[in-house]
C-alpha cells in the first residue's frame, strides 16, 4: 500500500529534519520581524500539518479562506542532500492565529496519483489510503523523540466544505483546544 | 508496496515540476558563469540520476569519488506548493564532464526504512524495492512527454565499489556511450 511508504518518506526526509530546528527558526523570525509588530501572541510554535480527508489541496491557503493570509516564511534551512548541495527548506507564516501551517506534501501525490490509470488506485481507494497515511505518521511520530510536541497533525473532514471559512474555523479549534 | 509510491511520489513531486525547466536553467548558468571559463563542452544537459541498487548513498559525491568535485549550483527555481511560498528547487553542477548530478532521494527513504523496526522491510527486500522503484520510474519517465530526453538514470551495480574512482567511471560510461 503506497500511504505507508510515502507516510515513512515524510517523516524521513522532511519532518524529522525540519522539526527539531523548528523552535529556533521561530525564535529568529520573531526577532526580526518585533518591530512591525508584537508576533506570537496567542498563536502557536508548532507545524501545523493540514490532512484533508478528500485530499483536495491548493497551493495558496487564502485561495480557500479569505480570514488565513499569507504572513512571510520563516528563514531558510539549508542542508546537503543526496548530492544537491544547500538544499532549501522553508515554512510559510500564516495569520489566522501566527502560525506555520501548510498541507501534508504527500496528499498531492495521493491526489495525483489517483487521476492516473497506471498509477493503479481510483478515487474510492484514495480516502482510504489518506486515512492509512494519517494513522501511520500518526504512529510514526508518537514514537519520534526528536518530533514531540512540535507538530499538529489537523484531520479534516470534508463534511462542511461548503462553509467558506471550513478552513480557519478548523484550524482555530485545534489551536483553541489542544496548545 | 512502497517503492511503486516512492516512484510515483519523485515523478509527480519533483521530476515533472523541475525538468521541464531544467534546459532553460543550464543556459542562464552558461551565460553567468561565461567569463569563468567555456562551460559544457562535452557534458551533457539532462538530469544525472544515480540509483544505487544497495541504496548507499552520500550527500557530498566528491566524498565518493576524488574525480567528482562540486562546481556551483544552477539558479533555484521558486514555486508555491501546497502552502509553502516560494518552495525553492536546486540542482547541483559537478566535474566530471559538467553534468547536473545527483542521487535519487527516495533511496534514501528505502536504505532508513529498512533500519527501522517498524517500517517493516529488512536489508534484503531493500534490493527488490530499489530494482522495482528503478523500473516503476523508468516505466513513469517513458510515458512523460514533458520529461523526454532530459534525465539519464543511472543505476549502480555495485559489483566494483571498492575501486575509488567506481562512481565517475559509470558517469562517464553512461555519458559517452548514450547521449
Ligand atoms: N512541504 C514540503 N517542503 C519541503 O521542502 C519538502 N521536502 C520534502 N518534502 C516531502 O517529504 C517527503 C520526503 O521527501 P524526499 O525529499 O525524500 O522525496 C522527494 C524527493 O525525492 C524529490 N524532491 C522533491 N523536492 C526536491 C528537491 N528540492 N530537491 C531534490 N529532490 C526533491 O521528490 C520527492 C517528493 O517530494 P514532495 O512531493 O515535495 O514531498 C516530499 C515527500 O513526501 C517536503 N515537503
Amino acid at each position: 500500500n503506497v500511504a505507508h511508504g510515502l507516510a515513512w518518506s515524510f517523516y524521513l526526509g522532511y519532518l524529522q529534519l525540519v522539526l527539531p530546528r523548528l523552535e529556533d527558526s521561530i525564535a529568529a523570525f520573531c526577532a526580526s520581524h518585533q518591530a512591525t509588530r508584537p508576533l506570537w501572541g496567542r498563536g502557536s510554535r508548532k507545524l501545523h500539518i493540514l490532512i484533508p480527508l478528500n485530499a483536495n489541496i491548493s497551493h495558496k491557503l487564502e485561495d480557500e479562506d479569505s480570514n488565513i493570509c499569507f504572513y512571510d516564511n520563516l528563514p531558510n534551512n539549508e542542508i546537503d542532500r543526496v548530492g544537491v548541495r544547500g538544499r532549501v527548506y522553508k515554512h510559510s507564516i500564516y495569520r489566522v492565529h501566527d502560525c506555520a501551517l501548510e498541507y501534508a506534501t504527500p496528499l498531492l501525490t495521493l491526489y495525483r496519483m489517483s487521476q492516473e490509470r497506471s498509477a493503479g488506485f481510483g478515487e474510492p481507494e484514495r480516502r482510504q489510503q489518506v486515512l492509512l497515511f494519517y494513522r501511520t505518521l500518526q504512529d510514526i511520530l508518537d514514537q519520534s523523540l526528536e518530533c514531540r510536541n512540535r507538530y499538529k497533525l489537523i484531520l479534516l473532514r470534508d463534511e462542511r466544505e461548503d462553509d467558506p471559512h471550513f478552513l480557519s474555523k478548523a484550524i482555530l479549534r485545534h489551536l483553541e483546544h489542544q496548545d
